[in-house]
């Protein structure tokens, strides 16, 4: 039965789309069977792995709202073990179309349901807003990942974003746990990063994980290529940083 | 009249917030009366002026809901000539509050026409997202100005925030023109960036604006301290090229 984790931080441009294409093919290298899917209607993640997001016929959207089984979504990528459910600029709608719906906020869940059974993990790549979508991302969910850009903006977010999932756990998720804060773009030469982590670990510190992810230009280099960083460029600090990422999540799980 | 500028862009992370802060200071700096809105729920232009979001009962959302005259909602800076009137969390219930209203996308537009005689400029901070928040402001706006952040995923957005002013341009606001394309987080060291500013140049040459924004660690720290990057440190290049977008968007309008 897949673990369903959802990356999400309303803050924008923090690394969720890099922790979720990184983080999956990490995964996938070890040995685990992973889907990731494109939640967001600005299609990174599937541009980031090579796909063009305006000609995949297949994507999440046709299976979110129900015009097509979600199992005939799912594709294959360049990388073993790593299947993909696109992103659709039709995503943008959905928001409106599904306000005035019944269980607006289940919709990703239910469809998930019947494709849990054929991965070990499902990663979902979240818009930076906490609107419907990354509501029901975080319906669907086990746990949330939350990437946390090292610098000053970026902590402002994170209050707001645990009173959402507070509020998540109250009514529509009960079970859903924080799976940590992950430190993204950390730069030892800006002032800013290390208060930013010594910050957070006075706050929080039972949910910053042990990795830290670092700025890496090969890291923002990959996706004009199509490919996660590790088939960029193996043996860069981002790579490595991301392999790190996925062994401590599954020594975690105790899948390793 | 003030003219109105929007800055928009639903990719996360591009420099919108830094671009605001920065761009009205210069302006204000520059002679200019300025008032900066900060539209975004996250508050990160209300912080990086140093209030506290949280803490002002004067807020953008009062005026939107009509709760309360905007001209109460506009507050003093540290900075001469430029006013801010700050975001609030309540922002986000908007979106969804303003779905099933009468003209829900012209409301900023219609408070807004009582204090335009009192500023040379408005500039508005956008969410990054293509809801209603933004869809007011681009409805609200003489301009849009376009941050783009010189990496690969940015370039992504830029047909999608196109499609989006051509369809604000053909039904709500027909007056809306692009007041330009400002490369930001411009990095010699990183392959991508001259390829975007190139690609950019390719196919919109006539919207890509003359100043480029330099990535620049002083830019990210001055927001720590409350105050746009002139007033923490005068000589850096994130300052300079600020002062020098300020100076070519007033030569465009024939301010200076
Ligand atoms: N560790 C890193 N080092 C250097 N650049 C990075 C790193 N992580 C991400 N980037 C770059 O920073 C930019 C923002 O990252 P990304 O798009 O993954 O963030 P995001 O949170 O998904 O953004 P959005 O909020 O728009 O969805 C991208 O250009 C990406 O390539
Ligand atoms: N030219 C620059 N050089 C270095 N850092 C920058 C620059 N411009 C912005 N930053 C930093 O990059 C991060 C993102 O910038 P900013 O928050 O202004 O983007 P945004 O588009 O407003 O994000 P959001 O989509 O969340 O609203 C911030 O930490 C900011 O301090
Ligand atoms: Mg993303
Ligand atoms: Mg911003």
């Amino acid at each position: 039965m897949a673990r369903v984790i959802a990356v999400s931080n309303q803050k924008g441009g923090v690394g969720k789309t890099t922790t979720c294409i990184n983080l999956a093919a990490s995964m996938a290298i070890l040995g685990k069977e992973v889907l990731l899917i494109d939640f967001d209607p600005q299609g990174n993640a599937t541009s980031g792995l090579g796909l063009v997001p305006g000609d995949c016929d297949k994507n999440i959207y046709m299976a979110l709202m129900g015009d097509a089984p979600i199992q005939q979504q799912i594709q294959p990528t360049t990388v073993k073990r790593l299947s993909v459910i696109p992103s659709n600029i039709d995503l943008t709608g959905a928001e409106v179309e599904l306000v005035n719906t019944e269980n607006r906020e289940m919709r990703l869940k239910s469809v998930l349901s019947s494709i849990k059974d054929r991965f070990d993990y499902i990663i979902i790549d979240c818009p930076p807003s906490l609107g419907l979508l990354t509501v029901n991302s975080l319906v669907a969910a086990d746990s949330i990942l939350i990437p946390l850009q090292c610098e000053y903006y970026a902590m402002e977010g994170i209050s707001q974003l645990l009173v959402t999932i507070n509020l998540i756990q109250d009514t529509l998720n009960p079970d859903i746990q924080i799976e940590g804060i992950l430190p993204t773009m950390f730069d030892v030469r800006n002032n800013i990063s290390k208060q930013v982590i010594e910050e957070v670990k006075l706050h929080l510190k039972e949910h910053v994980l042990e990795t830290v992810i670092p700025r890496n230009v090969r890291l923002c280099e990959a996706p004009s290529f199509g490919k996660p960083a590790f088939f960029y460029d193996r043996t860069s600090r981002g790579t490595v940083s991301y392999l790190q990422l996925a062994k401590e999540l599954l020594e975690k799980h105790q899948q390793i």
